[in-house]
């Protein structure tokens, strides 16, 4: 058993029948490595998984004990950022415009497909590729300028988000789990900037984070 | 003695006390302090004084009060009915410190060992007394521990009283002995009637006299054990007794401070610290995640 | 959510030692 917290939306009834939430493993962008999402019914919202893991923690469960205390968070994930990984694989392969289910293949995480279903994926990809159409068929290629463009807008975002909810991007090293009366007025922009980079990183791989710090 | 208060909840410890009699709100008194239950694992451990006025010491021996350990059961029940009934000269307070309590100040992360406990309630029950009113001049106290550190704490707290303190002090002092005889009725009531909230099943309710080294003691520990939870509150689990059985029998349980704990340790080389690692290192999270303890999930 | 790793899966009597509180 696990304790996760997650939207309402991802226990919304599917629309079709065995389409319900579904864990999976998909490739992380910024480490390579396998880590877990959740797809929401009929595969609609992609979310990551993160847990809240204290090394002395366990669960009293209903009348069960579990030793694995660790409380599971899904909040939403802009699914373009795993695209992004295939964009990048088939732009570093052979550079060539591709069918979008022609890019979202890998045998170590056969999930990756899914991400089509995303309804962000089809209405927001033209920001990271340039497209091409041919009989009726969109094509799609990975596109540096447009992506830098993108993640920088993610970047200001996120910068807004930091300071309306007072988060902590200065320097000093401080748990984040004390509370000063003081207004963190000592950070500066460029502190906020360093942050959300650096937050926007964990989800890019390391070249993409170095280009997207000299932008 | 209403036990009513301590019966209701017995995880928590209770005062309680007879009304002081107008005698000793006028008269200088001597007050005995007695201790029941320090040996036991099972059960409360419970201090009492017995005051009465200086002058009315011989009425105190009129009521044939001793050792309270030479005395039956049914004997201290009476004998106690007696003090009890000598309201006009004769007041007593008990200070009954639950098994729960006992437990939790011993396994404390700031330590709270048994002597300081003790000689902390015994100090609150004079504080009380005199707080009733009580004209204290004399105070006599049973110890185990030694004498004169203790005799000198009381003196350093309570300046203006005369303090006694000797070894087997019920046996010479007739208000230590009614002392003696107001705990350890208080103490064999409470165990009598000891409403266990866990609501056991299938345990034997004979669990021997509720000494360490009483086989009977022993196996009722192991029978009521409970893999998780360990044992009823009516168990101090400070007690090495319960804690072997714990050890052995009980599911491991860590928390943070188990790292202090020496035994938990292996030692580890300085070295160890600086050797290079054989897998490649990734980018380190972001600090928003490990300051909040927030990691990836690879697997469920 | 306990403040312990307690080095167990399996069935607690969860419901005879603890009592909720607010």
């Amino acid at each position: 058993q696990w304790v996760m917290v997650v939207p309402e939306s991802v226990t919304d009834l599917p629309k079709k029948p065995n389409s319900g939430p579904l864990f999976t493993r998909l490739c992380n962008p910024s480490t390579g490595q396998a880590a877990l999402y959740l797809f929401s019914s009929d595969s609609r919202q992609l979310f990551e998984l993160k847990a809240f893991h204290e090394e002395y923690r366990s669960w009293f469960i209903g009348q069960a004990v579990q030793q694995d205390g660790r409380l599971f968070f899904a909040t939403p994930m802009d699914p373009l950022f795993l695209v992004l990984v295939y964009l990048i694989k088939s732009e570093k392969e052979h550079g060539k415009f591709q069918p979008l289910d022609q890019i979202l293949v890998d045998e170590e995480f056969p999930s990756c497909s899914m991400l089509l279903q995303c309804t962000s994926t089809s209405r927001t990809i033209h920001h990271i590729v340039e497209e091409k159409e041919i009989g009726g068929k969109k094509f799609y290629k990975f596109s540096e300028e447009k992506t830098l463009k993108w993640l920088k807008k993610k970047v200001d975002q996120t910068v807004k988000v930091l300071k309306c909810h007072d988060v902590r991007v200065d320097a000093r090293v401080q748990t984040a789990t004390f509370i000063s009366g003081k207004q963190f007025t000592d950070a500066t922009e460029d502190d906020y900037i360093r942050y959300a980079h650096g937050l926007i990183s964990e989800y890019i791989n390391e070249d993409l984070s170095t280009a997207l710090a000299k932008y | 003695m209403d036990l009513r208060a301590f019966e209701e909840d017995n995880a928590v410890s209770c005062l309680l006390d007879s009304a002081a009699p107008a005698a000793c709100r006028t008269q200088p008194c001597c007050l005995g302090i007695d201790e029941a239950g320090r040996g036991p694992v099972l059960g409360p451990m419970v201090y009492g004084i017995c005051y009465c006025p200086v002058a009315r010491q011989g009425d105190l021996e009129a009521i044939k009060v001793a050792d309270s350990k030479t005395l039956t059961e049914a004997q201290r029940e009476q004998l106690f009915e007696k003090l009890d009934a000598a309201k006009d000269f004769v007041g007593w307070a008990l200070h009954i410190l639950s098994p729960n309590f006992i437990s939790t100040s011993m396994q404390r992360r700031a330590k709270y060992n048994l002597n300081a406990l003790s000689h902390d309630t015994a100090i609150g029950l004079i504080q009380h007394a005199l707080d009733s009113g009580v004209q204290v001049a004399e105070v006599f106290v049973d110890t185990v521990g030694p004498a004169e550190k203790y005799q000198e704490k009381l003196k350093q707290q309570f300046p203006g009283l005369e303090v006694t303190v000797k070894p087997k002090a019920d046996s010479l002092f007739p208000v230590v002995s009614a002392a003696s005889i107001c705990a350890k009725v208080a103490r064999d009531r409470v165990v009598k009637n000891w409403k266990f909230v866990e609501a056991l099943e299938n345990v034997d309710s004979d669990y021997g006299s509720g000494y360490p080294n009483d086989p009977k003691t022993k196996e009722w520990l192991t029978q009521c054990l409970d893999p998780v939870f360990g044992f009823p509150q009516f168990v101090r689990f400070s007690w090495s007794t319960a804690q072997v059985i714990l050890e052995n029998k009980a599911v491991a349980v860590r928390w943070d401070d188990t790292e202090d704990d020496p035994s938990q340790k292996s030692a580890q080389s300085l070295l160890s610290y600086f050797a290079r690692k054989d897998t490649p290192t990734r980018r380190p999270a972001h600090r928003f995640f490990y300051e909040r303890k927030l990691e990836t999930v690879t697997s469920l | 959510s306990l403040p312990c790793r307690v080095l167990h899966d399996g069935d607690a009597a969860v419901c005879k030692y603890f009592s909720p509180a607010i």
